[in-house]
């Protein structure tokens, strides 16, 4: 089973990848952490995660601490988080709370 | 609000479901 356990990570790194690809936007930062997230994805994850307010991060300071990153990548980084289920959105589409709190 | 704990509760399951 630890076998089969590897096999369907590993499938669904193989499907995030391919997903950045069509996306675009991601240029030569294809660097990859430990996680599996990109460095930029990264980022912001624990930009959400050191928010202590209930309703969570609102995109406007996601994007006030990350000058260098465009809207729209910062935007495609919600996107994959939210699908991959390590964020989600609270009280309107803008607001975002990390469900990894240790 | 429901939308959140729904959202959260959405989230949890893809984070599993990832992690199984």
């Amino acid at each position: 089973s630890k076998c089969h356990n590897q096999s369907s990570a590993g499938r669904a790194l193989i499907i995030s990848n391919k997903g950045m690809g069509e996306a675009g936007n991601f240029g030569g930062n294809s660097f990859m952490t430990a996680n599996g997230l990109s460095a930029a994805q990264n980022q912001v994850l624990n930009l959400i995660k050191a928010c202590p307010r209930p309703e969570g991060l609102n995109f406007h300071d996601l994007k006030n601490q990350l000058p260098h990153m465009t809207v729209a990548s910062i935007k495609q980084a919600v996107d994959f988080l939210s699908n991959e289920g390590h964020i989600y959105s609270t009280v309107d589409d803008d607001h975002f709370k990390s469900t990894d709190a240790e | 609000l429901v939308r959140i704990q729904r959202n959260k509760a959405a989230a949890l399951l893809r984070l599993a479901a990832r992690n199984v």
